[in-house]
């Protein structure tokens, strides 16, 4: 039923020799119920279809200029879909999904995993460790910054002894401390990344953010990214614009798209913090985070 | 606006801002539109009463299912099922020191036996709430240790058994397939359990949220719901549109990571808060 949107708006145009403003308002009444359905932002999804008309009816225009009048050599399904796509790509962003490194005398190059409480983060830390030490060649050390949840820990350290990666725990220790304490143990023992998993929290609880701002000011990481689950509706753009005013994020992590979640929150916090969405995750074992490709993504929002 | 005869489009544009930016859905809303056309229409309704006209019907489908969660003389099992990380496994153990305060001898199962921590997180919620918990071993099949940790229930004259189970997607149908076994094994080690299933729901959650709900109530029939991290800024708005496709009552909200965090469900503070 989900899926009804997209198709419906194509079928607009069957058996149609040509885009006209009719067909094309018709078209983007079936898309705009598309993105709602997929959890775009309401803004977001009326600057995506204003953007998307001024381009379709741009398309008559070029049409008419270019073959006086004839029909196109493609159909007109085929042009909106286009537009529709690269539109939504275009949204969505360049490909961005670096991470920053730094070298030698620099280092060790700090992540800090934050978000929303059982967002995936303590899962998606074992999963960067991982990928950091294939894909870069690095020797990284996870540390169990969550003091609050219980045995968040122990959630972490089992992680960990499974991938042969160290964790450093201070249990009922002081964040902040427990990450600038754990830097320096990387240096110590040459862990050239420290990723650091922190405690579940919401953008509006004052107290917590504190922390946050805390733990980066002493550690000053070079990557601030923040963990959000694929189905999170639409106040994913408040806690994304919380988070970033709060503390500059480098970039987000998008959880759980192994599911049938459409993900269009994806649209909507990069559109609001203008953060690339730098990595997804894909499962619950540790080899299922990948880099974020915005072209199948596009295909999965406007379903 | 005006007492017009139907609603203009600019005003339904607003008032579908406000209905889908709470995560009411587009079908849920266009009823609420719906309902208020009609009124309009028959010319009983004002522009200043859009408002109280959309909360009304709002309150109208949530009261057609509500009703508290009441717990029998006898033993009662209590099945937790939900996505990944949406608050179950708290959620047990705010259910537990609540039915302890009110007399009752809960224990706990600790039926997630895949994922990292996840029974040493019930055991810390046992502890805190004083209650006893029943593991097996690691990695060990999960509807086994429901079933014996059932059997080891009525030997220790608990009365209120919360099943935690691990966190599932729904499109996962191993997985949903596993969910359907250890709802029967309940059924084979206390003849009627689980007397309740209870959907545990986050209230960031958008569309997907309806999806979830057919899908887990179909492997295990869903008896009631918990709407979870309303103490955030998300609104939980798609327990509308799940009204009408389950067709259960939301049981509790959970306000917080704290034991005391739960409070029963009351619908018009729910949707006064809503929109
Ligand atoms: N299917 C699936 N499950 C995931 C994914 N990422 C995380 N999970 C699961 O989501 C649940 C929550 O993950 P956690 O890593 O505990 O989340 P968290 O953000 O650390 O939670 P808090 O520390 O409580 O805020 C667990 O059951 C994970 O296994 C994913 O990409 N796909
Ligand atoms: N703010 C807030 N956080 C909550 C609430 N309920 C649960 N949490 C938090 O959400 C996170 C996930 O809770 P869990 O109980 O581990 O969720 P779960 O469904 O058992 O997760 P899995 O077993 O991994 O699927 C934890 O950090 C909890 O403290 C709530 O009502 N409000
Ligand atoms: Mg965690
Ligand atoms: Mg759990």
């Amino acid at each position: 039923a989900v899926r009804k949107g997209f198709k419906n708006a194509v079928h607009v145009f069957e058996g149609k020799r040509e885009l006209t403003e009719e067909n094309i308002e018709e078209a983007l009444k079936a898309i705009r119920l598309s993105l709602f359905e997929a959890d775009v932002n309401f803004q977001v999804v009326k600057r995506f279809l204003a953007a998307v008309k001024e381009k379709a009816l741009g398309e008559i225009v070029q049409i008419r200029i270019k073959d006086g009048g004839k029909t196109l050599r493609a159909s007109p399904g085929d042009v909106f879909i286009k537009i529709c796509h690269d539109e939504l790509e275009a949204l969505m962003g360049p490909v961005d999904t670096g991470l920053t490194f730094v070298q030698g005398r620099l280092g060790p190059t700090v992540i800090m995993m934050v978000g929303l409480q059982g967002a995936g983060k303590t899962t998606t830390a074992g999963k960067l460790a991982r990928f950091v030490e294939r894909h870069h060649q690095k020797k990284p050390l996870l540390v169990a910054a969550d003091v609050y949840r219980p045995a968040a820990i122990e959630q972490l350290q089992v992680l960990g002894k499974r991938l042969n990666i160290p964790v450093y725990a201070e249990p009922g220790g002081n964040p902040p401390d427990i990450a600038e304490r754990a830097v320096a143990q990387a240096k110590a023992d040459g862990n050239d990344v420290v990723i650091i998993d922190t405690a579940g929290r919401l953008a509006v609880d004052d107290l917590l953010m504190s922390e946050l701002e805390e733990i980066v000011a002493r550690v000053k990481p070079h990557n601030i990214l923040l963990v959000v689950d694929a189905m999170i509706g639409q106040d994913a753009v408040n806690t994304a614009k919380e988070f970033n005013d709060r503390i500059e994020l480098d970039g987000f992590i998008m959880t759980k798209l192994d599911g049938d979640a459409r993900g269009g929150a994806a649209l909507s916090i990069k559109e609001v913090t203008k953060k690339p969405i730098k990595f997804i995750g894909l499962g619950e074992g540790m080899e299922t985070l990948q880099e974020f490709q915005p072209a199948g993504f596009a295909d999965r929002i406007l379903g | 606006f005006s007492a017009k005869p139907k609603l203009d489009a600019a005003a339904i544009d607003q008032v579908e801002e406000v209905l889908f930016t709470s995560d009411i859905g587009v079908k849920a809303s266009e009823r609420l539109l719906g309902a208020l056309n009609r009124r309009v229409a028959a010319g009983e309704a004002t522009a200043d009463e859009v408002w109280p006209i959309l909360r009304e019907e709002a309150r109208s489908i949530l009261a057609a299912h509500h009703r508290p969660l009441v717990v029998g003389e006898g033993v009662t099992v209590i099945l937790v099922v939900g996505v990944n990380g949406a608050g179950k496994t708290t959620t047990i153990g705010k259910l537990a020191a609540r039915f302890k305060a009110a007399g009752r001898r809960p224990m706990v199962i600790a039926g997630d036996t895949f994922r990292a921590g996840a029974v040493g997180q019930l055991e810390e919620w046992a502890k805190r709430v004083g209650c006893p918990i029943h593991q097996g071993a690691e990695g060990a099949d999960p509807a086994s240790v429901v079933f014996s940790g059932l059997k080891a229930a009525t030997e220790a004259g608990a009365d209120l058994i919360l099943v935690d189970t691990a966190g599932r997607l729904q499109t996962k149908a191993p997985l949903m397939d596993e969910l359907r076994k250890i709802a029967k094994v309940c059924d084979r080690a206390i003849a009627g359990a689980p007397h309740e299933t209870v959907l545990v729901l986050d209230a960031n959650t958008g569309q997907n949220a309806i999806q979830q709900a057919k899908l887990f109530s179909e492997v295990a029939p869903l008896t009631g719901l918990v709407l979870t991290k309303l103490d955030g800024t998300a609104k939980g708005g798609a327990v509308l549109g799940i009204a009408d496709e389950v067709k259960v009552p939301i049981y509790f909200i959970g306000i917080g990571e704290a034991v005391e965090d739960l409070r029963a469900f009351e619908v018009s503070e729910f949707v006064e808060a809503l929109f």
